[in-house]
């Protein structure tokens, strides 16, 4: 069976409110590691990847694999009945039919208790390979959340270029054209501030805005997100959580 | 333009 405590609910708020709007239904793969969920987008164009490890609970207990499918909108709906500060214990039985839920606030005066349904979900998992990207750009999640959001109402595509110094935010649509560069910069007193720039080899891509804009609801998790791009594969876009992460992939446009 | 690639043509399926 497995039961796990979070020690705040805001975790796995903000999670499912991450990737909700991505995919509707997917599987949660929990074994003595933790929690893991791995589902594309309708169209499969976009990925993503989330790993909750079993150090972020506290108990974790999860003695054989157990895949809770479930429907991602159904969960958000009991999600809301929990505040962020709450306490949330997941416990499901070995071949579960239901996902338990309990909300315990911090004063422990409170507990509320729900059942959710479980489905079969037929997903398959995909191998991601090891990439050893061209550049690597970490920057704050909130900025790259206002440039793609700003970029979005002009067009449907960004064109990302890294190089040594700076990485270039461009687009052009319709009613014009517009880019946002971002110089490598460390703020000693914020460093969650800082645009740093690993590069092996200048790396220029396309992308969706719509995606990305997307993606982009993952900015609670975090206060920075990493790009890793190399030429002709699929953006990684990551946000770090204190024992986890979640990892979007986006495949790129080609060619002209 | 550009066409959009999809997950599929870089990720191995099982």
């Amino acid at each position: 069976m497995l039961e796990a405590r979070l020690e705040q609910a805001g975790v796995l708020k903000k999670v499912v409110e991450a990737i909700k709007d991505l995919v509707q239904d997917c599987n949660f793969d929990c074994n003595d590691s933790g929690i893991a969920l791995q589902a594309m987008d309708n169209s499969h164009v976009a990925l993503v990847s989330m790993s909750l490890s079993h150090e972020g609970f506290s108990p974790y207990r999860c003695d054989r694999n157990i895949a809770l499918g479930i429907n991602l909108n159904s969960l958000t709906k009991v999600l809301r009945a929990a505040q962020n500060e709450d306490i949330l214990t997941l416990k499901a039985a070995d071949s579960p039919d239901s996902l338990n839920l309990v909300f315990e606030n911090t004063e422990r005066d409170r507990s509320s208790e729900y059942d959710i349904k479980l489905m079969d979900i037929d997903q398959e998992h995909l191998g991601i390979p090891d990439t050893d990207y061209s550049a690597t750009v970490v920057l704050p999640s909130a900025e790259f959340q206002r440039i793609c959001r700003d970029l979005s109402q002009l067009s449907e595509s960004v064109t990302i270029e890294a190089s040594k110094s700076s990485v270039k935010f461009s687009c052009s649509g319709d009613i014009g054209n517009g880019s946002v560069n971002l110089r490598q910069h460390q703020d000693l007193e914020k460093p969650d501030q800082s645009t740093s720039i690993e590069l092996v080899e200048p790396v220029s891509l396309t992308f969706s805005l719509k995606y990305l804009v997307n993606f982009c609801k993952a900015s609670a998790l975090s206060p920075t997100v990493k790009l890793s791009l190399s030429t002709d594969v699929p953006l990684l876009v990551e946000y770090k959580m204190e024992a986890g992460y979640v990892r979007f992939y986006l495949a790129p446009k080609i060619g002209d | 333009g550009r066409k959009q690639q999809t997950i599929l043509s870089f990720f191995k399926q099982p």
